[in-house]
C-alpha cells in the first residue's frame, strides 16, 4: 500500500436512542 | 434517467450591514438579488454544462447575522406543493414573493431544478398557544423548483443550530422528499444531518437514493470538518449526497462536494480565496445500481472477536469539541493498542514508516453525550496526530503531518449501526477509496 500522511482517522458513530428529543437549541427555547 | 449530472455551488454569501433595526422590504430585496445575480451565473453555467440539478448553501440569499426581527423583511410567504404553483408563471398568486418568482425563472429558464435556501414565514394568532409574542413563525426554508420553475418541494429545517435565534422550530419534523425522472430525492438542512429524523429516517423509510443538503456549515478539527464527516456520512447511508456550503474563510466556512456511497466525486475545500466554487460530476440515479454500491457493514464485528491488546501503556485524558476522550500514546512505530471508554473498546494495528520525535499519535475513545452546540450522543474511536508533542494537546486542531502510515487496522464495539468513517490527510485533503477500505466485519483498514 501507499503510505499516507494521516491526520486523523476516526470512525464516528451516532446512538440515536440515547439523544435528547432536540439535537438543537433544546427545549427552553420552546418555552 | 440512470445517470444524472449533479451541480453544487458554494457561494461567498454577500452579508447584509448587521442593523439593530430592520431594513425595508425594498432594501432586504436588493440584498437578496444581489447574491441571486451570484447564483444565477452558477445556475447559468451549470445548466450549459448539462446538469440537472443545482444545490445552494443554506443562508445563501440573505446571510445568517440576524435577530427576529431584522430577518422578517427577507421573508415570504411559501406555500406547500401540494398548491402546483410555478411563481414564474403567476408571481402574484401567493402575494409579494418576489424571491420565490425569480429562483422559479431561473429554474425553468435554463431548465435545471434549483435548490435554494430562503425564509419562509406563517401568520398565527392567539387561539395557536405556541403562536410566538410577534403573531408569526419564522422558518428556515429550503425550496426545490423543477426544471419547469415548478415549487416541488418545501422544507422546514428541524434541528435549529443554537445561534439560529430568528427562526422558530417547526412542531415537528416532517420527512420532505421529492420524485424526478433521476431518482427519487429528500432534502435536509445543515445540522439535521446528526439526527435520526429527518436524516435517518429519509433514507431508510423513504428510501430515497439522493439528499439535497445546503448547508452554512463552520468547521471544526480534527472531527467535524465538513467533507469528511459528510462524505462519511453517505458512505454509511449509501445515499448520493449532494452538499452545498456556505464560503467565509473568517468564518472557517468551506466545504462542499458531490459525494457518492461508493466514492467522493468531487470535493471543494478552500482556506485561501473569498471567491464560491462550482462542482459538477455524474452520478447514477439509483446508487444500488453501481457494482461499486457498498455492501452493509457490521461494525462491530471484528472488535467485538478481539483480545484486548494489552500491551504496556498508560491511557490519559484529552478533549476534543469539548468532548473528554480517553487516550492513549503510539510510541513505537509499529504495534497493536486497545483503549476503551465504558462500553465502547477501540482497537489499532499500524505501521508507521518511521517514528519521528517530533510528532505523536495516540488512538482515543469517547463514549458519551456531546453538549456543546447541541446536544448527540457519540461513540467515537479516532487515531490522531497530536498538536506539539506534548500529549495535553492530543485533541488540538492539527493541519500538517510528515508522519507516513503504511499499514493501519481501526476498529470499535460500537453499540450502534450508525458509525461514519472518515480519514483525513495532512492539508486537510481526503484520503481517496484506493488507498483504504471499510470491511463488512467493521475495520477500517489500508489496502495492501
Amino acid at each position: 500500500g501507499t503510505p499516507l500522511p494521516i491526520l486523523v482517522m476516526a470512525l464516528y458513530g451516532r446512538v440515536f436512542e440515547k439523544d435528547p428529543p432536540r439535537l438543537g437549541q433544546g427545549p427552553k427555547k420552546l418555552q | 434517467l440512470d445517470t444524472f449530472i449533479a451541480a453544487v455551488y458554494e457561494h461567498a454569501v454577500i452579508l447584509p450591514n448587521k442593523t439593530e433595526m430592520p431594513v425595508s422590504k425594498e432594501e432586504a430585496l436588493l440584498y437578496m438579488n444581489k447574491n441571486i445575480d451570484v447564483l444565477e451565473k452558477a445556475v447559468k453555467l451549470a445548466a450549459r454544462m448539462g446538469a440537472h440539478i443545482i444545490v445552494t448553501p443554506e443562508d445563501g440569499i440573505y446571510g445568517w447575522e440576524f435577530t427576529r426581527e431584522t430577518i422578517y423583511p427577507y421573508l415570504e410567504g411559501i406555500p406547500a406543493p401540494e398548491v402546483n404553483w410555478t411563481p414564474c408563471k403567476d408571481p402574484k398568486r401567493f402575494g409579494y414573493t418576489p424571491v420565490q418568482e425569480r429562483l422559479s425563472c431561473l429554474a425553468k429558464q435554463n431548465s435545471i431544478y434549483v435548490v435554494a435556501n430562503i425564509g419562509d414565514k406563517k401568520a398565527c394568532n392567539a387561539s395557536d398557544p405556541q403562536c410566538p409574542p410577534d403573531g408569526r413563525y419564522q422558518y428556515n426554508t429550503n425550496v426545490v423548483f423543477d426544471s419547469q420553475g415548478k415549487l416541488v418541494a418545501r422544507y422546514h429545517k428541524y434541528n435549529l443550530f443554537e445561534p439560529e435565534i430568528q427562526f422558530n422550530f417547526p412542531e415537528d419534523s416532517k420527512v420532505v422528499t421529492f420524485d424526478t425522472p433521476f431518482g427519487k430525492f429528500g432534502i435536509f438542512t445543515c445540522f439535521d444531518i446528526f439526527s435520526h429524523h429527518p436524516a435517518v429516517v429519509v433514507v431508510e423509510e423513504f428510501q430515497v437514493d439522493s439528499i439535497v443538503f445546503p448547508l452554512a456549515w463552520y468547521n471544526t478539527l480534527p472531527l467535524l470538518s465538513a467533507v469528511p464527516f459528510q462524505s462519511s456520512w453517505a458512505r454509511a447511508m449509501r445515499v448520493n449526497l449532494l452538499a452545498a456550503n456556505t464560503h467565509n474563510t473568517r468564518m472557517h466556512m468551506t466545504g462542499s462536494g458531490i459525494y457518492a456511497p461508493e466514492a467522493v466525486k468531487v470535493y471543494h475545500y478552500d482556506m485561501e480565496t473569498h471567491s464560491g466554487q462550482l462542482m459538477l460530476s455524474e452520478l447514477k440515479s439509483r446508487p444500488q445500481s453501481d457494482p461499486a454500491y457498498p455492501t452493509p457493514v457490521d461494525w462491530s464485528a471484528f472488535a467485538r472477536g478481539v483480545t484486548p491488546f494489552s500491551s504496556a501503556q498508560s491511557d490519559f485524558p484529552g478533549t476534543i469539541y469539548f468532548d473528554e476522550f480517553t487516550f492513549t500514546e503510539l510510541k513505537q512505530n509499529t504495534g497493536n493498542y486497545t483503549v476503551c471508554q465504558k462500553d465502547l473498546c477501540c482497537h489499532l494495528t499500524y505501521q508507521m514508516s518511521e517514528k519521528r520525535a517530533d510528532e505523536v499519535y495516540a488512538l482515543g475513545a469517547f463514549d458519551g453525550l456531546h453538549t456543546v452546540e447541541g446536544q448527540y450522543y457519540l461513540q467515537i474511536c479516532t487515531l490522531l496526530k497530536c498538536h506539539t508533542p506534548d500529549l495535553r494537546t492530543c485533541g488540538e486542531p492539527v493541519g500538517s503531518a510528515f508522519t507516513k502510515f503504511e499499514e493501519f487496522s481501526l476498529s470499535g464495539t460500537f453499540g450502534t449501526r450508525y458509525v461514519f468513517p472518515q480519514i483525513l490527510l495532512s492539508g486537510s485533503q481526503l484520503a481517496p477509496e484506493r488507498y483504504y477500505e471499510i470491511l463488512r466485519d467493521g475495520r477500517l483498514k489500508s489496502r495492501s
